[in-house]
């Protein structure tokens, strides 16, 4: 279960803070998976309690969007320290998909990727494994497939450490590289943090979405919860 | 959890020091649910008078929605998200999946706080655990008054962090950020967030 909140000490109107912690929660919270399940408690809330002695802040005020972003940056911290603690997890991977036709595809094809057990499973074996990636992107929800093009689409893992080559691509224009490095891509997937970058070469929009592998201890963790 | 203790997580996630937004407090203590007898309930408390509070909550979209769920987001609608000055969570137990009593639970719950608080739905609840169990309400419902009758409501970091542990389940470490930040007119403010989560994560809520 999820659960979080955030205060503040500035004077926010409710339909104010209602519309920032919608805002910052949809590119936060809502963009993270541990393991796919989702609880009958997550809640996430936040209180302003006005102690610092400013004007009220309301939608239409100049320090809104200001504050509306901090919040989100805020929100994205927590969400991914989440994900860091996710149980038994030894890595914590960033999918980035852009290029997308508009936000909710490339978020539902981030979401897909990050809740394969057998992408999470490759990442905590340390397998460069494209085609599971390739995998979840083609099985994804999608209301239709405008956004995906087969010939378009280019998948890459990218260094966090900024070691180089930054970027080791998978597949290009889709085309699966049939020699890739392997070093390089032993050395990537041996980092604590990885990035999987999916350009579907449709559009502009992108989402991040966080996740982390999963491994022997997740079982262990939860075989016997209640107890 | 043998593959996080590969890394050490506690020390590189969780602070040593923070700041904190003026006018909350905030209160913890071991009531005996969860069974190692680590804290399990904490409570966070507005105590500034000069305005008006606001709240705002996102929920989770799944349909069998636990009861303090269901109770903060009541507390929500009948009062517009104005003068809401408590939330209250208790780990150890999630009250999900309990019908009618675990909805009588969560609302005595949030009914506590709010005598102590002299005011009508001015709190919020949260619950994290195992569901399918009803709240030991013998165990929270003295511990929360004791926290309000001994004015046990602090606001140092060390407060703060045992507010994040209070929260935690399978958690490896807590999970506490603060930060301040200036308007443009120079005013500054401070944002300070809490969460807790590790297993049973990929939340859509709205």
């Amino acid at each position: 279960t999820l659960l979080g909140f955030i205060v503040t000490d500035l004077p926010i109107t409710p339909s104010a803070l209602q519309k920032m912690l919608r805002s910052a929660t949809d590119r936060s919270f809502n963009c993270i998976s541990v393991d796919g399940d989702m609880s009958t408690n997550d809640t996430i809330s936040m209180l302003a309690n006005g102690a610092v002695d400013t004007a009220v802040i309301d939608e239409s005020s100049q320090d809104f969007v200001q504050v509306q972003t901090q919040v989100t940056e805020f929100a994205q911290q927590l969400a991914q320290l989440v994900v860091r603690d996710g149980e038994g997890s030894t890595k914590f991977v960033t999918v980035n998909v852009k290029n997308a036709l508009n936000f909710k595809d490339a978020k539902i094809i981030a979401e897909s990727i990050s809740n394969s057990m057998l992408v999470k499973t490759a990442l905590y074996g340390q397998d460069a494994n494209w085609g599971r990636i390739l995998c979840a992107i083609g099985y994804a929800k999608l209301d239709n497939l405008q956004s995906l093009d087969d010939k378009k689409i280019n998948v890459s893992f990218v260094a966090t450490d900024n070691s180089e080559p930054k970027e080791l691509k998978l597949i290009v224009d889709g085309v699966p590289q049939l020699d890739i490095d392997e070093t390089r891509a032993s050395e990537l997937l041996a980092q604590q943090d990885l990035e999987v970058l999916v350009d579907l070469g449709t559009g502009s929009e992108e989402c991040q979405f966080w996740t982390c592998d999963l491994t022997h201890e997740y079982v262990t963790i939860n075989g016997d919860y209640r107890s | 959890q043998k593959a996080s203790k590969h890394v050490d997580k506690y020390a590189l996630y969780v602070p040593k020091s923070g700041v904190f937004p003026k006018g909350f407090k905030v209160a913890t203590q071991a009531t005996g649910v969860k069974k190692n007898g680590n804290l399990d309930l904490g409570i966070i408390r507005n105590v500034n008078t000069s305005r008006p509070s606001s709240a705002a909550a996102v929920f989770t979209t799944n349909k069998f929605k636990a009861a303090p769920v269901l109770v903060s987001k009541e507390v929500l609608e009948v009062t517009g998200g104005e003068n809401v000055d408590a939330i209250v969570v208790n780990s150890g137990c999630a009250n999900a999946v309990t019908g009618e009593v675990g909805l009588k639970d969560a609302r005595e719950i949030a009914g506590v706080a709010n005598q102590k608080l002299g005011k009508q739905n001015a709190t919020l609840v949260m619950s994290t655990g195992v569901i399918g169990q009803r709240l030991s309400m013998d165990k929270i419902v003295p511990a929360l008054s004791q926290q309000f009758e001994t004015n046990a409501f602090k606001d140092d970091f060390e407060s703060w962090l045992n507010l994040a542990r209070a929260i935690s389940t399978t958690d490896t470490f807590p999970k506490l950020i603060s930060s301040s930040f200036k308007l443009t007119n120079g005013t500054e403010y401070t944002l300070t967030g809490i969460a807790k989560g590790a297993g049973m994560i990929c939340p859509n809520m709205a």
